[in-house]
């Protein structure tokens, strides 16, 4: 038996907004931990993993381990029939091949039952070692939405290059190039609003843009973006889920031949 | 140009 009560039932309709388009398909699992998910696009280039923690939801059973196999598509279309203010609650009993969102409204005056069918899906689960990174950029999650949409006006790729100087974001197209570099800035009015630059050495990656925008997917859940970068490992992009976990998009690089 | 890598030449599979 499963029944996880999320009060702010928003959280759930921002995570499957930022995640539906790079996944179709994918195994939630549910333990006492929390409910998760790890995800591959159909190219293997890139990874979701989300968490939300079992302490941020206002009521969380779950009896056993359960891993349950969702489209996203269908899941987002019962979703999005739940209001912003909304309680959200999933639930599951074991061995059924359906889960339910219950959809209450904040007053109790309207509550509504969705029932989706589950469907068997292998997945491929890739072990994600903690890593030490070269470079890690903190900056408002917006400022990093806008330059990735502009960027991929001009070109397919972008080099993401850290030095002492701040970050740089490169693009070359047809038309031109385009350089935007963020300096370290920590004298601002909000936290959120700070560039902080934490670089061990100097790092310099080339990533596809399509993927990068649709990670920028996620920045309603979150003010501020963090992306770490190793020369020799996928730049990880994530957004902090406030109380409750993070969601965290991986990419390989793209490397010169 | 450049080569697009995949996720498994740099994670292993569970």
């Amino acid at each position: 038996m499963l029944e996880l009560r999320l009060v702010q039932g928003s959280l759930l309709k921002k995570v499957l907004e930022a995640i539906k388009d790079l996944v179709n398909d994918a195994n939630f699992d549910c333990s006492a931990t929390g409910f998760s998910l790890q995800a591959m696009d159909s190219s293997h280039v890139a990874l979701v993993a989300l968490l939300l923690r079992s302490e941020g939801f206002e009521h969380y059973r779950c009896d056993r381990n359960l891993s349950m196999g969702m489209n996203l598509n269908n899941m987002s279309k019962m979703l999005k029939c739940a209001g912003n203010d909304d309680i959200i609650t999933i639930k599951a009993d074991d061995g059924s091949d359906t889960v339910t969102f219950m959809f209450e409204s904040p007053n109790q005056d309207k509550i509504a039952d969705f029932e989706m069918k589950l469907m068997d899906i292998d997945s491929e689960h890739l072990g994600i070692p903690e890593a030490e990174y070269q470079a890690i950029v903190r900056m408002p999650s917006s400022e990093f939405a806008r330059i990735c949409k502009d960027l991929s006006s001009i070109g397919d790729t972008v080099v993401i290059s850290v030095t002492k100087e701040g970050v740089k974001f490169s693009t070359r197209g047809d038309i031109g190039t385009a350089n935007v570099v963020c300096r370290q800035n920590t004298t601002v009015d909000k936290p959120e609003e700070a560039t902080v630059i934490e670089m061990q050495e100097p790092v310099s990656l080339t990533f596809a843009l399509r993927y990068m925008n649709s990670f920028t997917k996620a920045t309603p859940l979150s003010g501020t973006v963090t992306i770490s970068l190793s020369s020799d490992l996928p730049i990880v992009v994530e957004y902090k889920i406030a109380e409750m976990g993070y969601i965290r998009f991986y990419l390989a690089p793209k490397i010169e031949d | 140009t450049c080569n697009q890598k995949k996720l498994s030449a740099f994670f292993s599979l569970n």
